[in-house]
């Protein structure tokens, strides 16, 4: 399995849709503070999966959705989506190429899909089944989490450690 | 259930002192074990960790940098258990010193033939250390977009 | 006793407005206000940060630059309310982008005519503009010791 | 009031008495990761009259005190003295130099001075009364403070504000 490219559009601070891509196996996101680096992080961890606004530094799921700057409004949905070949049969389904997407309206509707055929929630951890993707997996490393290991706090240790076993 | 449990435990202990060593020093203790061993599912998982020459009664006294670089070799050393497809780091680096920055980097290099990495960093050696960089932008306020960048240009 | 308080307030809100705008830029939007006017000796002190054509409804939505920042701006308004005779600062600046560690670093040098500063840092630039430097070495492991350093020879 | 020296000996991974001198605006201290930096950190906070062994990364305040290395066997004494010049006359005291002395025996005793003159904590708060010097204070800034003062944290603001006022 492979990451192709991730597209996000009015997802907090991309307005517009931008899209990169994952060719390379080491890829760098450099840029100023304030400037969105965290919020791409954020973006793939929505796009698979995260249910829970406070791990995605937010206080509601609306706080998600492009909430508008000095030169422009507010937009109405996010969209994020993730693209990955299915090399090594990884994951649970026959497609060669596989893209999840999510979506938020602001009227709270949301929607998943997998190559843009509307599917649950359900469908994509089926998807990501014992491949270790999943929003809260030892694979998404931020500094804050370091105190938490150190601490064992909420016992995270343990928690991380049924993630991988 | 605890069968398997115990014998995932096992691998990642051996794990974590690999990585603990090749982070730290040759040589420098570290374990993992269980605090309750009779209660294999639910007991809490404890971590010790003596870089050279030290005797820290708990990790906790660790300094900074050191505590960054054990949560990490506790982290990798799952990852070692079941590689996930790709791994996110997000300014893990920034409370490392030049050296640990350069042992860390080549660990993820080492990584990088089985999964692929996503790096954001604030640190040039790091920066050097990718293989390809983009950058976030807010050119106009309050709107991210990325560029590619050209190394030599940053920051 | 409240009017104490409240005058107190008063003037650490306008240092506040004045360091966050040094720090971010001219002109951004900032306040501190009491969550509960009534009860000014024990209500909660709310910050309200809004850098450059943001619009983040609470400072818990800023990334973890601006957020130090913002808590930087401050721990420094209540030292201009009361100078203490010197101020320590533990790796703050490690979030920090270039361009930001500048600015803090002008800032604290503003404040050395005032106070003495003692800084820990593993960042260049930092260390490029203090007056002196000492470094910490282990070279007999687990034992620290002191050394005067020549600043060209660094870590 | 100004900061003259710092002279450390068994206190955590500072085995032999070690000297640093303040003579300057601007001191930075450098060093690879758990060299001992954030050791004179707390040797600071401890000097002038830190209660709480947890403010010092410590579980109780024997912790304090060099536990041995591979080479040297552990101290039975931690002792940390800072020596002030009583410019402006800030200090609640009329000599011109001070210098505070504190240190922690392995049996649990505990001993203060004021250029060399046994004293109690109490003496020691109210030579600091008023300056804005205290172990819990504004002026000693660390990473750690920053999300406690951004989530206000056990009302760390209100606390930190009281300091000042
Ligand atoms: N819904 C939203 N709409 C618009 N902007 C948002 C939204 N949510 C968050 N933001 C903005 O995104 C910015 C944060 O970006 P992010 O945390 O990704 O920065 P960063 O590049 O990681 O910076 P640092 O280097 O400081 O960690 C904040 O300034 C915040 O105001
Ligand atoms: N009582 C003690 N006796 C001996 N060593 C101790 C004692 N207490 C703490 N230490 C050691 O001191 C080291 C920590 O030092 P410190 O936290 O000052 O490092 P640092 O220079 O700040 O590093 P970093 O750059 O990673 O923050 C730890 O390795 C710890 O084991
Ligand atoms: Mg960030
Ligand atoms: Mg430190």
């Amino acid at each position: 399995m492979r990451l192709t490219s991730l597209e996000v559009k009015g997802f907090k601070s991309f307005a517009d849709k931008t899209v990169i891509h994952f060719n390379d196996n080491m890829t760098g996101v450099v840029g100023p503070n304030g400037c969105g680096k965290s919020n791409v992080v954020d973006a793939i961890r929505w796009v698979i999966g995260e249910q829970k606004a406070r791990m995605l530094r937010s206080g509601k799921m609306e706080d998600l959705i492009f909430n508008g700057s000095k030169g422009r409004n507010a937009s109405q949905l996010a969209e994020v989506s993730l693209t990955f070949e299915n090399t090594k049969n990884q994951l649970g389904t026959e497609f060669s190429t596989v893209r999840i997407t999510r979506m938020y309206f602001r009227n709270g509707e949301s929607e998943y899909r997998i190559n843009d055929v509307p599917c649950r929630l359900k469908d994509i951890n089926n998807l990501f089944m014992d491949t270790g993707v999943s929003s809260d997996s030892y694979a998404i490393i931020e500094l804050k989490m370091i105190e938490e290991i150190i601490s064992d706090r909420e016992n995270s240790r343990r928690h991380l450690f049924e993630q991988a076993a | 259930a605890s069968e398997k449990f115990l014998d995932a435990f096992t691998r990642v202990k051996a794990n974590f002192i690999t990585v603990f060593q090749k982070l730290f020093n040759e040589g420098d203790q570290c374990d993992l074990y269980l605090e309750n061993p009779d209660d294999v599912l639910e007991s809490k998982i404890e971590v010790v960790a003596k870089p050279k020459g030290k005797k820290p009664s708990t990790i906790t006294q660790l300094s900074g940098g050191e505590k960054t670089l054990t949560a990490i070799a506790l982290l990798f050393s799952l990852y070692l258990l079941k590689p996930a497809p790709f791994c996110i780091l997000d300014e893990v680096d920034a409370p490392l010193d030049d050296n640990n920055v350069g042992k860390f980097n080549n660990m993820i290099r080492e990584f990088s033939n089985n999964s692929q990495f996503i790096i954001v960093t604030h640190n040039k050696a790091t920066m050097a250390s990718v293989d390809v960089i983009y950058g976030v932008t807010m050119a106009e306020p309050g709107v991210s977009r990325l560029v590619p960048v050209d190394f030599r240009s940053l920051e």
